[in-house]
């Protein structure tokens, strides 16, 4: 069977976006001590057939886009999400005036892929 | 509404951060009525930047060599040092640390008590002429005094040793972890008493444990009780 591909940019193919989170934005300024903000980031793209090894696709990922190049309306293409993400640290006062430090996993979005 | 939802997301992100709701906005008035962060905990906090960006085992405190994903510097609320009511030439300062603060799920890994003194300047010369000290006891109160018993039959000693005098601040750590675990349980925490005894009948010298400037309203004695949590939850092993 034929299949149609659009042209994909590099654009819009799947990979982590930057993404600063300032919490002055959400309003924890006032109790987070540090960072005031941090770099997040996010995934965002489509992950096309066929999936080059850039996009870090698993077996079933890589099958996935192949059996959606065939049925475009009932199989979607696979999601473009986090699969190697850092910790961040951070400080701040609890209701009881107590000075926290506390670590994070998985707050930095380092690398994405397609799943 | 995207407002309720926004509400709703937030609470959920706080009680991943270990708040029930948004602490009070009152990080300028806590700064401007001298509570500061502790450089210790600053000097940790930038580490730990750089230990995230090294790969570095996250859930480690490494200052302390213990577990742990959760430092807190909780503050002291046992009021300020007064005179003793056990003898004439002692002060006497009570300590309290709200150990509830930490969730159930915690996993308590270290308490360390840090007491701070801060003595009136000497001279140097004197210093070293009359070698000062000062002793000092720590005790766990085990009932509340409230119950008619006598505050000492309602003490055991924890701690009893000589700190010299000298111009600057002096510390002494404690490993409190065994006893602020107990002190988590409902009903159980009564703190403890430290007390300082001058050792020597001259008059001047229990002038020596006054502040340094009353002014600067500085108290004789400044204690904090670091507590070192694991929440097993959110340190999950790299080997997963």
């Amino acid at each position: 069977r034929s299949t149609f591909h659009a042209p994909l940019t590099p654009s819009s193919v799947c990979r982590a976006r930057r993404l600063y989170v300032d919490f002055r934005d959400v309003g924890w300024h006032d109790w987070i001590i540090a960072p005031q903000g941090y770099m997040a980031n996010y995934c965002h793209g489509e992950c096309p057939f066929p999936l080059s090894e850039s996009l870090n696709g698993t077996n079933h990922a890589i099958l996935q886009t192949l059996v959606h190049s065939l049925d475009p309306v009932g199989t979607p293409q696979p999601c473009c999400v986090p699969i190697r993400l850092s910790p961040v640290s951070m400080l701040y006062y609890d209701n009881n005036d107590n000075v926290v430090l506390r670590h994070y996993q998985d707050m930095v979005v380092d690398e994405c892929g397609c799943r | 509404s995207p407002a309720e939802e926004m509400k709703s997301q937030e609470r959920l992100f706080l009680s991943a951060l270990g708040l029930s709701e948004r602490p009070r906005p009152a990080a300028a008035a806590r700064q401007a009525a001298g509570r500061r962060v502790p450089s210790a905990l600053w000097r940790m906090f930038r580490r730990s930047d750089g230990a995230e960006a090294g790969g570095s085992e996250p859930c480690t405190v490494n200052e302390y060599g213990v577990r742990g994903n959760i430092i807190r510097f909780v503050q002291d609320q046992g009021g300020s040092a007064g005179p003793s009511s056990s003898c004439d030439s002692c002060l006497e300062k009570q300590l309290f640390f709200n150990m509830s603060v930490l969730q159930p799920v915690e996993l308590l890994s270290l308490a360390q008590l840090e007491v701070t003194f801060h003595w009136k300047p000497l001279r140097p010369a004197e210093l070293l002429q009359n070698q000062r000290s000062v002793s000092v006891s720590l005790y766990r109160v085990i009932r509340s005094t409230l119950r008619g018993a006598s505050p000492q039959a309602n003490r055991r000693p924890l701690l009893s040793q000589t700190v010299k005098l000298q111009p600057g601040p002096t510390s002494l750590k404690m490993d409190l972890t065994a006893l602020a675990e107990g002190w988590r349980k409902p009903g159980r925490n009564y703190g403890l008493v430290l007390e300082l005894l001058a050792p020597s009948a001259d008059p001047s010298y229990s002038a020596n444990l006054l502040p340094v400037d009353p002014t600067l309203a500085l108290p004789l004695v400044r204690a904090s009780l670091v507590a070192v949590s694991l929440n097993p939850h959110q340190c999950r092993s790299r080997q997963r």
